[in-house]
């Protein structure tokens, strides 16, 4: 299964994650 | 042979012109003729999602998904002996890397009934801390694929795209129409997106609730026009009755406040046609759930569900190794497409169905069902359902970050 996410957000938005990461419910994925 | 491989002196004659350019003209026209294969567009001009990949995809395209799914869901819902349980839970969570310290019922696996059951399982409170950051993972898992959408495209894998209008069921033309809360169950049911009955009588969304579509008026009344939905649109919200206003204003207005007020009132239409604000981009990230990972799904940042779509589709595995053979893999397969905004604009989750975990489940929505049997309707139909009755400030179903949302079962 796969969760997509598709969002507005203002261009300074930067992903903290990258592919091929595990990753865990809560953890930052990104922030402005 | 050898001689004459080795002896034969090569000779080397000048093309005639004519030759090259007939041989130009040739490829070129079937340059043309593949890329025509490649693209079909329907009657509106949307690309018609149709199997694409290599030979592999195409034999696995060519067996029964969902019913095997369906069937894999039945094998796994039946009850476990008692005394197997703890084994067999163990030895799956040893094949598939599973923590069972921070399940739920961890000190006693015989309270899971069946492999379905555990898969589903809850964790332990805490056992996820919640960053402060704007987004969250909404899930256990691995991320695919990340970045900023360009062109209305959505990278699946590095060079393979899909379209962001077929993922979320976009219509350029025919912008999505908010349905305020309704309790008349006339009222309440919308037939075919434009038009609704009430006592015998069609009625348009515009003139019956004021909605300013932008849409021509011949579009909206055009009764010919192929719709891009199936069944109706319902209001799906569960409101309980005994629910203290207070408190669920309450709610709402933190949830508000965590917003943006203005924001959070604010009823314009996210998408539906209209670009981004200034200053502002489209950016998506893909996250993979392995079989072992926990399988509910969470609120990633603090957002309002105005409404849901649900495709029906094929259930594809969404592994990896078929993201990268796969074309419109996630435009193909089953998925219920939740749509709203946060306090930047629009904003959408979407998950994704496979073989193995077919069956969605959305806690505030008891009518969803997904993976039932019979002929999957084409690609791009979707059954749409809206909020708006969950929260009268914020017209939907208001999220706060990590909030359970719901989450995927076997079969």
């Amino acid at each position: 299964s796969t969760i997509v996410l598709v969002f507005e957000a203002p261009e300074s938005f930067e992903f903290s994650v990258h592919p091929g990461q595990k990753v865990k419910v809560g953890q930052r994925l990104g922030d402005v | 042979v050898m001689d004459a491989w080795t002896q034969t002196p090569t000779k080397w004659y000048p093309l005639p012109i004519a030759v090259g350019a007939l041989l130009l003209v040739a490829l070129q026209y079937r340059r043309k003729s593949r890329r025509s294969k490649e693209v079909q567009l329907d009657e509106n001009g949307m690309e018609i999602i149709k199997l694409k990949g290599p030979w592999q995809v195409h034999v696995l395209g060519a067996l029964p998904l969902r019913n095997m799914s369906r069937v894999w869901g039945y094998v796994n819902s039946l009850e476990l002996p008692v005394w197997f349980r703890p084994i067999g839970f163990r030895l799956y969570s040893f094949a598939f890397g599973c923590d069972l310290d921070e399940i739920e019922h961890s000190d006693d696996l015989t309270q899971y009934v069946s492999l379905g059951d555990f898969f589903y399982r809850k964790l332990k409170d805490g056992a996820r801390p919640v960053d402060p950051a704007v987004l969250v993972s909404p899930a256990d898992g691995r991320i695919l694929h990340l970045g900023a959408i360009t062109d209305h495209k959505v990278e699946q894998v590095k060079g393979i795209t899909y379209s962001l209008d077929a993922l979320l069921g976009i219509d350029k033309d025919h912008p999505p129409v908010y349905v305020p809360a309704m309790r008349d169950p006339d009222l309440s049911i919308v037939d075919d997106q434009e038009f609704a009955d009430i006592n015998g009588i069609e009625y348009t969304l515009d003139q019956l609730i004021g909605t300013s579509s932008p849409s021509t008026s011949e579009e909206v009344r055009d009764p010919h026009a192929p719709p891009k939905k199936f069944g109706k649109q319902v209001d799906a919200s569960v409101v309980d009755s005994d629910r203290d206003l207070k408190d669920a204003l309450a709610h709402d207005a933190s949830v508000a406040l965590e917003m943006g007020v203005k924001t959070a009132l604010d009823r314009r239409r996210s998408m539906g046609g209209k670009p981004v604000k200034p200053g502002n981009q489209l950016f998506f990230t893909v996250i993979y759930l392995a079989p072992g990972d926990y399988h509910r799904f969470h609120s990633p940042t603090a957002w309002v569900v105005e409404k849901r779509r649900h495709f029906v589709g094929e259930l594809f595995s969404v592994s990896p190794y078929m993201a990268k053979r796969l074309e419109n893999l996630f435009v193909l397969n089953e998925r219920v497409a939740l749509l709203g905004r946060w306090k930047y604009g629009f904003f959408s989750m979407v998950p994704v169905g496979a073989t193995n975990v077919g069956s969605i489940k959305v806690n505030f929505d008891q009518a969803l069902r997904t993976n039932l049997r019979g002929k999957p309707p084409p690609p791009g139909t979707y059954a749409e359902a809206v909020y708006s009755a969950a929260s009268p400030i914020l017209n939907g179903q208001p999220l706060i970050p990590a909030q359970e949302m719901g989450g995927f079962c076997l079969g």
